[in-house]
């Protein structure tokens, strides 16, 4: 699996957060 | 051994970027389609209508596709359903109660969600039940 040894999880947030409508 | 490396999945990600999505769409960011429902507007992504529903799969997948920009579904009484579904799209979650099933279940089977229909058909018979 070229060279992958795990998968580590990752809980938190995965890309920015588009500022919401005011 | 330097090739050696992790799969790092961030679990959260799809949500995160249907919530974005969702967030350009409120703010009309991108938007690139007007769906008239019984004369009233509702701005959407293409992307994101043909991913869900097989209808929009069926209009929007061909060449001539691109140039549709304003789409006129079914008004009357079916047409408050139309604006749950959207929502459901970019939040994955659905609305429903006893008033607005039948209307949601009329749009679903138009926009051919077939997963959606069922959803309905089974609150509808849950209501029914004592």
């Amino acid at each position: 699996h070229e060279g992958v040894v795990a998968t580590v999880k990752e809980a938190g947030r995965s890309i920015h957060e588009i500022p919401r409508e005011e | 051994e330097g090739a050696l490396g992790y799969v790092r999945e961030f679990t959260r990600h799809s949500s995160d970027v249907l919530g974005n999505l969702n967030e350009l769409r409120l703010r009309g960011i991108l938007t690139d389609v007007t769906l008239l429902v019984g004369g009233q507007p509702l701005r959407a992504h293409k992307a994101v209508l043909i991913a869900c529903s097989g209808f929009f799969y069926s209009i929007f997948r061909g060449r001539a596709g691109v140039g549709v920009d304003v789409l006129s579904l079914p008004g009357g009484p079916e047409a408050r359903g139309f604006a749950p579904l959207l929502d459901f799209m970019y939040t994955s979650r659905l609305r429903l109660s006893p008033a607005t099933a039948p209307a949601v279940l009329a749009a679903a089977t138009y926009l051919q969600m077939e997963h959606v229909v069922q959803a309905c058909h089974r609150f509808i018979q849950a209501s029914y039940e004592p």
